[in-house]
């Protein structure tokens, strides 16, 4: 996995063509609620048991 | 029919008059474990025509000696309703006779996605006419195939030959061992590798979570089978160490919407390696078994 299959597929996943332009302040206000960190957690625990088909 | 509007159109069947017969194969203890299917071979004895059916043939329908048969793949669900699979075609002519080979090695895959080793293979083998229409000829009636017999290991009972590889020998290994450097001579495994997303400038300040993550890569190399066996597999490209199973990778991102801020997860496909594995350039990618 290279950097630029990451940044691509995320961009993909986003339906975003660029990078979006975010700086320092953006990220300090920024607080993740608690069903987004659960639904990531739920995600992360899903994704180390599911198992997809390879190339 | 009885509409003022069109005109009526009657239709005519066509007899298909197809023969089927059923193969039930027990394939308990057939396949080695920890083993690679690579092909399936069904092997059908085709019956010699005799001579006066011959004659009669050429005399009612010259018009072909070919007759189409077709291999089937039959799933009885447990519901008790069946499914069939075309698995193999190809036409036989009334002037030959004898083995007759079909690949099935798909419907060995199918069986194998069942996971029930004690349940036979089921191969629906059906002779037809060459092709439909009323200029078909009736060649498919003199095809006949020895059947299983009441008693095992007669001549000419169909045959089914499973070809496989060994994993021991030719397959991956799980993963890599940490201590040990990978060099020429390291069997195909899975290393650790590891993605440090905060060191990527394009991530800062729009990846929230995770910090980094280990995608792992496939390394190493791969016995490969002896000529004797690339020759009879010429299908066959040489064996590669490949990801076989991979899985996603969640994200927590930042995204501006209205000139207003929130997180949002985001899940990225096939980032993470599950199993490395030897796989050959050109073998069948198995279909998957439809619920």
């Amino acid at each position: 996995v290279t950097e630029e299959q990451i940044l691509g597929s995320l961009l993909q996943q986003l339906q975003l063509r660029e990078v979006p332009a975010l700086d320092q302040s953006d990220a300090e206000q920024l607080v993740t609620p608690a069903h987004v960190r659960a639904q990531y957690v739920a995600l992360l625990q899903r994704s180390h048991g599911a198992r997809s088909r390879g190339k | 029919r009885f509409s003022q509007n069109f005109r009526e159109v009657a239709g005519r069947f066509l007899v298909s008059d197809a023969s089927t017969r059923l193969l039930v194969l027990s394939m308990e203890r057939r396949l080695p474990p920890n083993s690679e299917l690579v092909q399936a071979v069904l092997r059908l004895f085709q019956e010699p025509v005799p001579e006066a059916a011959l004659r009669r043939h050429e005399r009612l329908s010259p018009r072909s000696d070919l007759a189409r048969v077709t291999i089937e793949w039959l799933h009885v669900r447990a519901d008790g309703s069946n499914r069939t699979s075309l698995i193999d075609s190809r036409l036989v002519s009334i002037h030959e006779s004898g083995w007759k080979a079909f690949d099935v090695t798909e419907a060995v895959n199918f069986w194998q996605q069942l996971s029930r080793p004690q349940e036979p293979l089921l191969l629906q083998v059906s002779v037809q006419r060459e092709h439909l229409g009323p200029l078909a000829s009736s060649a498919h009636r003199l095809v006949r195939f020895a059947s299983q017999g009441p008693w095992d290991g007669a001549q000419d009972e169909p045959q089914l030959e499973l070809h496989t590889l060994d994993l021991r020998d030719f397959g991956a290994q799980g993963n890599c061992d940490p201590e040990a450097p990978v060099t020429e001579g390291t069997r195909c495994c899975r290393q650790e590798m590891y993605i440090d997303l905060q060191g990527m400038k394009w991530a800062e300040h729009w990846v929230l979570e995770p910090p980094g993550f280990l995608a792992y890569e496939c390394v190493g190399t791969c016995q490969q089978p002896p000529q004797a066996l690339t020759f009879k597999w010429p299908f066959l490209g040489p064996r590669q160490c490949i990801a076989s199973e991979t899985t996603s990778l969640p994200m927590i991102v930042g995204i501006k919407e209205g000139g207003r801020l929130r997180a949002q997860v985001v899940s990225l496909p096939n980032m993470r390696v599950q199993k490395c594995s030897c796989a050959s350039d050109g073998s069948p990618v198995p279909r998957r078994l439809e619920p």
